[in-house]
């Protein structure tokens, strides 16, 4: 489903270029559950920005389902992302002024779905990650880790294929950590969806079937892990 | 050093208000090193915000260094929170138009210290949290990990004799995660800095002498640990 070949990131920040992504061969298949570990600075959000088409390599490519990315206009990929893919953000990115409904609303905007269809759809994602009661309050009236699960149900809303979660319990407690695990499990072993996750907590990565670590830009080890 | 007597704190917002505290007594004593836990939305932050005097209580007292905070006008407290308090925000709160140096001298710059001196104990306020190489940076060239860390340094750069750290490693690895909280230990232990850290991570909590356990915005469990 995903493949990275060659890709490389450079940015232009001051007087010295910096190497986010040196070269990253990777693929990804169809119904994965990925954990990519690493240190602070590696080169991970980087890597998920081009997974996710929100941002496009220096070099190499990228085929998103046998389609070639970088050949795609920027409303194709817009396409692309709202109706394939769910993003969690590290930092969130909500919309600071409308509530938390509204922003898990806003991928079915793009989409088109009629309103009422919209809300009912809006406040199971809401309930699933427990802020059903919520729903009106606005990111600065919700805790850290009320913001990031407003962020992770606004990126299940819309069915994605792929979902691909940037620390998505880094603000967290345990419990709460792993009632979100177990509702990615179950979109994994169930409904079949590719996740790529980010996290630097071992326990978290224990759910995924497979490890990439990433140092530097590059990946140095890419694991399997059996499991029960 | 610290004493919280009956703090309650009420939010409204929309129809319903919100206890985020509902009655909180608490006593940390200079030089400790306390641990804050608890599941997401039961009130951590909200605390430290009181802590930090970046916010009142709707009711109780709040006595630092004996001086009862609620019968300081907006000057003194923001004075107190200069001069005393290092506050890791959960979200950084960094100024995004500067650069990550101009981010750490911010505190200086208040206090008054001229120019040249501030630079310098910025430049080593970043080395000590490994980013000296990214200084002209700004938050949106920088990982999330980076961010976090410039929010330390900047809670570091005017020696304050209590540093609140609201979830100060979320972001980071274990490694550097490990390097922060060693930082911290020495800061404990050499300088004799009182710490009182949020956190959902076990690992990180042992760094502490004291567990303090909040539910639904009570204090739960209040435990000390014996350390080697
Ligand atoms: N400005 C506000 N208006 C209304 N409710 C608020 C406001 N700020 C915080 N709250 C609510 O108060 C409660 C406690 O919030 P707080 O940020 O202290 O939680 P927390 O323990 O830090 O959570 P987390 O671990 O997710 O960061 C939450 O239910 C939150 O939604
Ligand atoms: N817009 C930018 N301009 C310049 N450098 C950037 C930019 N965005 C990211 N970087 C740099 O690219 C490198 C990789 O960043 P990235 O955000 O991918 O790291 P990360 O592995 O996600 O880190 P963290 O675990 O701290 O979130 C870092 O050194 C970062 O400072
Ligand atoms: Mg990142
Ligand atoms: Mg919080």
């Amino acid at each position: 489903i995903i493949e990275l070949a060659g890709v490389e990131k450079i940015y232009f920040a001051g007087s010295v270029p910096v190497h986010a992504l040196r070269h990253i061969d990777l693929e990804i298949y169809r119904g994965e559950f990925v954990a990519i570990m690493g240190a602070s600075g590696s080169g991970k959000s980087t890597l998920m920005n081009i997974l996710g088409c929100l941002d496009r390599p220096t070099r190499g490519s990228y085929f998103l389902e046998g389609v070639d990315v970088s050949e795609l206009d920027k409303d194709q990929r817009a396409s692309i992302r709202n109706g394939k893919i769910g993003f969690v953000f590290q930092g969130f990115n909500l919309l600071r002024r409308t509530s938390a409904l509204e922003n898990v609303e806003l991928p079915l905007i793009y989409s088109g779905v009629p309103a009422a269809e919209r809300a009912r759809r809006s406040r199971i994602a809401l309930s699933i990650v427990g802020l059903a009661h919520r729903e009106e309050s606005h990111p600065n009236q919700l805790s850290g880790g009320q913001q990031q699960r407003v962020a992770i149900a606004r990126a299940l809303v819309n069915n994605p294929s792929l979902l691909l979660a940037d620390e998505p319990t880094g603000n967290l407690d345990t419990r709460t950590s792993l009632e979100i695990m177990g509702v990615f499990q179950a979109l994994n072993r169930d409904a079949g969806i590719t996740i790529i996750l980010v996290t630097h907590e071992p326990d978290i990565a224990d759910f995924a079937s497979r490890v990439v670590t990433v140092r530097d830009g590059r990946i140095i080890e890419d694991r399997r892990v059996r499991r029960v």
